[in-house]
């Protein structure tokens, strides 16, 4: 076999050292795709202004996925459950352990209804998720958010935020709504909430003209609607570190089938 | 092969080895201090060098490592050989031309871990399995 540059021997080898033709590099990296999963080489967007936060929380999860692959103890860990804002690195559990891929989703769409509408105030966001890997199904779901200090509420102040996902839009009366997840916290907290949007992804992966996006609301123990903005919630023009973004883990329903080439 | 063998014992019992003894030749086996046994050798798969940078996050590249060296009689300890493959190698000294030495193989394989952007920005983490050569041995 030859080898690449790309595959250093660092080694004695017997293997045949010779210079490989242009096609050659190509068919070799073609298979290094194909054993990656991929069809071809991704051509991501120069990430100018892109959101970081993401790949900020990936990072995160990788290093922590990496240092566990290096001592061998991928199996066991339970995940903690998630009830306040986590301002650390993820926690690792059996849902990271056990999912062969862990996918994050940009924002692609927010829509507000602010202090300028009728209440009840609410955020709703959206995730494409047809670039899903293929014979993969979902195991968890998170949609991530970082709140600031609400500086228009007492410190201590309990806010309910729930998210849902939409289920339906009509023109003449309200969206049908499924609730996902709800979080009661500090007014004064600062740091990112987690939310289980399992229901929802799986809905969406199964009928993806359905995926409508998912609704945040923000209310006060007595019912009143608080703005999201005001509660400290940011969104698309928050900093690029701390925009919303979902995390869905994947694991694989069958081995990969190797293709004849 | 085996079947064969056997064959060839009821035909000719005198030309089997002793079942303590080595067949012909083996007494003389000699094992060269520099024969290099099977082991694990490092092989570094380079994403940097692939100009893959661009869209994989991390790692730059990662140790796949693989098995290489001989897996001839008698198999070390250390080869971590099969009760298959030390039977493979005897039979081999009796018939080397139609039996061929135990194969030198990864014996346990982990996963690694690549982080990567897809065509819309998205991130993903991908853990793919058996990817990195933890241990060889003659198989």
């Amino acid at each position: 076999l030859a080898t690449g540059s790309f595959l250093k021997n660092h080694l004695h080898s017997s293997f045949i050292q010779r210079k490989l033709s242009g096609r050659e590099k190509r068919e070799i990296q073609k298979e290094i795709l194909s054993i990656l999963g991929l069809s071809g080489r991704p051509r991501p967007p120069s990430g100018g202004k892109l959101p970081s936060a993401a790949p900020l929380f990936m990072l995160d999860l990788y290093h922590a996925v990496a240092s566990e692959e290096e001592e061998d103890g991928m199996h066991g860990v339970s995940r903690p459950v998630q009830t306040s804002l986590s301002t650390q690195s993820p926690p690792l559990g059996t849902v990271m352990s056990e999912a062969d891929t862990v996918m994050s989703f940009v924002n692609m769409v927010e829509h507000d209804r602010d202090t300028f509408y009728q209440k009840p105030y609410w955020k709703e966001f959206k995730f494409d998720l047809t670039q899903i890997p293929l014979g993969e199904s979902v195991t968890a779901a998170d949609f991530r958010i970082y709140k600031m200090r609400s500086s228009a509420h007492h410190f201590n102040k309990t806010l309910h935020i729930s998210i849902y996902e939409i289920i339906k839009e009509h023109t003449n009366r309200e969206s049908d709504l499924l609730r996902l997840d709800l979080q009661d916290i500090l007014a004064g907290d600062e740091g990112w909430l987690v939310f289980d949007v399992t229901v929802a992804s799986n809905h969406w992966l199964l009928n993806p003209k359905y995926n409508l996006g998912l609704r945040l609301y923000v209310e006060t123990p007595d019912g009143h609607s608080v703005e999201p903005g005001s509660a400290g919630l940011l969104g698309r023009r928050g900093p690029r570190s701390k925009q919303p973004f979902m995390v869905t883990f994947f694991q694989a329903s069958q081995s990969p089938i190797r293709i004849t080439r | 092969a085996a079947k064969q063998l056997k064959k060839r014992q009821q035909k000719k019992p005198s030309d089997l080895p002793h079942p303590n003894k080595l067949p012909e030749g083996f007494d003389h086996v000699h094992i060269s201090e520099g024969r290099r046994v099977c082991k694990r050798h490092e092989l570094y798969v380079s994403f940097r060098d692939l100009g893959w940078l661009d869209w994989v996050i991390a790692p730059q590249g990662y140790s796949a490592y693989y098995c290489e060296g001989e897996c001839a009689f008698p198999l070390d300890s250390c080869m971590n050989a099969t009760n298959h493959a030390i039977l493979q190698s005897l039979v081999h000294l009796m018939k080397p031309d139609s039996v061929p030495k135990a194969c030198c193989a990864p014996t346990k394989l982990s996963a690694t871990s690549v982080l990567y952007y897809d065509n819309n920005n998205n991130v993903i983490l991908k853990k793919h399995r058996n990817m990195v050569v933890k241990s060889c041995g003659c198989h």
